[in-house]
């Protein structure tokens, strides 16, 4: 289960903060899995109490967009401390889908790669594994292939250590780089922060979804939690 | 295995200090309802009175909603989300899919803290744990007056610390951050944030 709130003292309006909290969620918890299940219990909450001496904020105040860019970041970063704790978790992974024609397909691209347990053992197991990557890619739930052009998709893993070359070409326009540089792939996937990055090449959209490998420790976790 | 082991995520990620909002204190205790004695309820109010609190959420999607799921979106849908000054955080027992039993057993916690606080409807209420199980009222409504009658609030970097410890189930760390920011004008205002979980984790919140 996913619990958590944020607290302020600036003095909020509960409309402005509904939005607020919703737009933050919205691209912070919202993308985040761990193992693909939906409790019965999420729930993320927003207080604000007004303790500091400045006007109320509403949706038309001037502060109201740096206000609800702050807060969506803050989220993130709590956000990211739940997949950092993922069960079993040894690797920490950012799926980063950009140049999308829709935000929204740009996400379902992510949480198909991110829930994906098939590329969550690949990752576990350090395998360089682009076909399940892909595979995982093209059953996401969209609605249409506007955002999806099988000639234009590039994917690859992104070191996240500062090491070069940083990026490591897996799917370009389309193709499959069957000569991967194994041992840079092992490299990058030794580390336990990872980013893959797909590139869409349809649009401007992004969306980044957090995910973490899946260990054997999962099961051993989950195997006995109610007894 | 051996590189999860290799990894100190507590040492990594929790903070030794924090700066916390004005107007806020936090209390916890270890009730008895996680086996091993180890936190499992916790209390955040808001004790600043210059102004009305708004407070704002997002709930599972889940058809099966907790009883602490639709209690909650009922006290903002009757507060217009003014006025909630506590919230409420067990662990060990989720109160979830416990039917009209569950409900009454959280209307019951949200009473308790009411009164209190002094407002009616300003309480809102978390749970995690295992579903099925109803709330072990006993333990929870000792463990609240315990909180309230001892004063077992504060505001250091301690006592937010324990609150986060309080709703971890099978976390291996507490997740407490927080950051001062600074409006246009210069104004400063603080956000902290505890989040916990670690498994059942892809929600879909609205």
């Amino acid at each position: 289960t996913l619990l958590g709130f944020v607290l302020t003292d600036l003095p909020i309006n509960s409309s402005a903060l509904q939005s607020m909290l919703t737009g933050a969620v919205t691209r912070s918890f919202n993308c985040i899995s761990v193992d693909g299940d939906m409790s019965t219990n999420d729930t993320i909450c927003m207080l604000a109490n007004g303790a500091i001496d400045t006007p109320v904020i509403d949706e038309s105040s001037p502060d109201f967009q740096k206000v609800s860019s702050q807060v969506t970041e803050f989220a993130k970063n709590l956000a990211q401390l739940v997949v950092r704790d993922g069960e079993g978790a040894t690797k920490f992974v950012t799926v980063n889908v950009k140049n999308s024609a829709e935000f929204k397909d740009a996400r379902l691209i992510a949480e198909s790669i991110s829930n994906s347990m098939l590329v969550k053992s690949a990752l576990y197991g350090q395998d360089a594994n682009w076909g399940r990557i892909l595979c995982a890619i093209g059953y996401s739930k969209l609605e249409n292939c506007k955002s999806l052009d099988e000639s234009k998709i590039n994917v690859s893993f992104i070191a996240t250590d500062g090491s070069s070359p940083q990026e490591l070409k897996l799917i370009a326009n389309g193709v499959p780089q069957l000569d991967i540089d194994e041992s840079r792939a092992s490299e990058i996937l030794a580390l336990s922060d990872l980013e893959v990055l797909v590139d869409l090449g349809t649009g401007t959209e992004e969306c980044q979804f957090w995910t973490c490998d899946l260990s054997h420790e999962y099961v051993t976790i989950n195997g006995d939690y109610r007894s | 295995s051996s590189a999860s082991k290799t990894l100190d995520k507590y040492a990594l990620f929790v903070p030794k200090s924090g700066v916390f909002p004005k107007g806020y204190e936090v209390a916890s205790l270890a009730s008895g309802v996680k086996k091993n004695g180890a936190l499992d309820l916790g209390v955040i109010r808001n004790v600043n009175k210059s102004r009305k609190s708004s407070a704002a959420a997002v709930f599972t999607t889940n058809r099966f909603k907790a009883a602490p799921v639709q209690f909650s979106r009922k006290v903002l849908d009757i507060s217009s989300g003014e006025g909630v000054d506590a919230i409420v955080v067990n662990s060990g027992c989720a109160n979830a899919v416990t039917g009209e039993l569950g409900m009454q057993d959280a209307e019951n916690v949200a009473s308790q803290v009411n009164k209190y606080v002094g407002e009616q409807n300003s309480t809102l209420l978390m749970s995690t744990g295992v579903i099925g199980q109803r709330l072990q009222m006993d333990k929870i409504s000792t463990g609240i007056d315990k909180l309230f009658i001892e004063n077992k609030f504060s505001s250091d970097f301690g006592s937010w610390l324990n609150l986060a410890k309080s709703i971890c189930t099978t976390d291996t760390f507490p997740k407490l951050i927080s950051s001062k920011f600074s409006l246009s004008d210069g104004t400063e205002y603080t956000l902290v944030g505890i989040s916990k979980g670690a498994g059942m984790i892809c929600p879909n919140m609205a």
